[in-house]
């Protein structure tokens, strides 16, 4: 499986509907700093389910929607759109392509779909559950990771263990 | 339980070792379970670059301690791999050759893993497949800039080129 | 005590949204005492890069927090200047800009104070008036290799040059 | 007054005797992992006085000490000197040029001196103590602490004010 498209609308740093295409190999990802490269990853966190606000940068999961900017008024809502194509097979449906969506209103409303048809929160963790997706995967790796890795205790260290076994 | 956390532990730790060997060209480093219970037991670290001597992490320079942390990661990882992974500048400390020998590893790995890299590092770019460049307007908005295809890839379909 | 601290913190507060506002080139930030005595309460941040509305910390960028933190290091050391300061790695967040403002900051302060800056960035190096070259042999043991001379130094000496 | 040299003589990854010599303006140090630019940052924290072990990345002193490496023996002590041209006569002594040096015995013994003098600890902290030098100033800026005073609690923070105070 791979991801093939990321599309953010109203998510942090991203008002306007903003489709970004992926394909295999190595891709990098660059640009000056808080142009808003992080909050792409932010944004592949949350889709697949990251429901810590701390995790996402804030105290507040309502800090994930456009706060507004300039001459922009802040968004009424965020959503992002996550697409794999399940070329292996690995994920328990029938079809090739699979989108995730998620979508946090102001007044606190959550939206959740797959392949456009609503579903829960739980439902699409389930869908990536043994992918090696999902909020507590290595599928992220950032440079404070990094840092924490050799600096936490030993135990600390046993729980990673334990959680990738 | 204990079987299988040993069996685990036994796998991340062969693979801890050769990545560490790849990503520093050399040296060695191993994971040791501390005393008591194997359920319960805390994890430690040696790790001994290639010509030293010591092997106490603590020591270790700010770069040699990420390539490190960067193997266990990788270790854990494959493990349970997923299909994709967002790595957001985690070659900051790397100076150049170790930035090339990470480079090499992800090439290693695309079989089987789709890399998303977050760099400033101009040769992390310059080893992409594809760079995707992303900017802020003066009001705070970001959007994405021209998907430029790598230059060796342009040689061979000498397709159009974005000039930034 | 109460006099001298608020004298202190007018002092620093200023020298940080003076600092500021040269390494964002813009923007602008300040600090707040928390409620309760002033001899007891913690020191609020906030800070605003150019073009955005956010004033929270925790959602600005890596890069972004450094730089706050660098305006911020930077305006305490004002408060108490040594005659030399060593910065390590600092630049490793910031991009190719923020570098560069980062140096003319450094610059401006060169009549007061040496600065020794260990790094690995490229344009930091080409700003700098010298630079020495550590180096390593294999059987781990450091030494120093030749000092070079700016090149906008030599243009004007003449003077040797040493390839690497 | 600014720093004219340093060096270090079985100190951590110096094994044999190392002159640096400085001047005005901005210099780097530059060069690949690992291969001691932090470690001559530690040496001049420890000529100044600094007596945390963990600061200088380890659990005991002794481990500035050069450990020996490939065919080099271990050193049987580590020392360190700066000098500083008093230029402005910030120093308390009527010296132009200033020498501090730090030795560090694997026994134990400790020795320091001032223009080769011998002295105690505190004689070199009294020294430096109103130029803005020492342990708790802002003399050295690494990457961590540029961390940690944004992520820091507001109590923390204040700390840093107090001592510049
Ligand atoms: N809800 C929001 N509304 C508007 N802007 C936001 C929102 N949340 C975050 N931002 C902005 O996004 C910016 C941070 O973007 P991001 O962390 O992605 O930067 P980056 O590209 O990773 O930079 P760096 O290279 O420094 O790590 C901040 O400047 C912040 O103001
Ligand atoms: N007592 C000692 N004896 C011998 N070698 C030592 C001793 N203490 C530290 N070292 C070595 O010094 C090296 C670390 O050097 P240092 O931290 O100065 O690197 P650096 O140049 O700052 O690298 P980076 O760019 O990665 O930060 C380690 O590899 C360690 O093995
Ligand atoms: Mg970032
Ligand atoms: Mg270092």
């Amino acid at each position: 499986m791979y991801l093939s498209g990321l599309e953010l609308y109203g998510f942090k740093s991203f008002p306007t509907r903003t489709k970004l295409t992926f394909s295999p190999g190595v891709m990098a990802i660059v640009g000056p700093n808080g142009c808003g490269k992080t909050n792409i990853v932010d944004a592949v966190r949350w889709v697949l389910g990251e429901q810590r606000a701390g995790i996402l940068r804030s105290d507040k999961m309502e800090n994930v929607i456009f706060a507004g900017a300039g001459a922009k008024k802040p968004s009424k809502f965020a959503e992002v759109t996550l697409i794999v194509e399940n070329t292996l097979g690995l994920l328990p449906t029938e079809y090739s392509e699979v989108a995730i969506t998620r979508r946090l209103h102001r007044s606190g409303e959550s939206e959740y779909m797959i392949n456009r048809r609503t579903c829960r929160l739980r439902d699409i963790r389930t869908l990536f559950a043994d992918t090696g997706l999902g909020p507590d995967s290595y599928s992220i790796i950032e440079l404070a990771m990094v840092e924490s890795i050799l600096s936490g205790r030993p135990e600390e260290r046993r729980r990673l263990f334990e959680e990738a076994a | 339980a204990r079987k299988r956390f040993l069996d685990t532990f036994g796998r991340v730790h062969g693979n801890f070792q050769d990545l560490f060997v790849r990503l520093f060209g050399g040296g060695e480093a191993r994971l040791e379970l501390a005393d008591g219970d194997p359920l319960e037991a805390g994890i430690k670290i040696f790790a001994t670059p290639r010509g030293k001597n010591l092997s106490a992490i603590d020591l270790l320079s700010g770069g040699e301690k990420a390539l490190t942390a960067i193997a266990l990661l990788f270790a854990l990882y494959l493990e349970r791999p997923s299909p994709f992974c967002f790595l957001d500048e985690v070659d900051a400390p790397l100076d150049d050759s170790n930035v090339g020998r990470f480079a090499d590893l992800l090439e290693d790995f695309t079989d089987r893993t789709q890399f998303l890299v977050v760099t400033h590092n101009k040769l992390t770019m310059e080893r992409a497949d594809r760079l995707y460049g992303v900017t802020m307007e003066e009001e705070g908005s970001s959007r994405l800039v021209a998907v430029e295809i790598a230059a060796r890839e342009m040689e061979k379909d000498d397709g159009p080129v974005t000039d930034d």
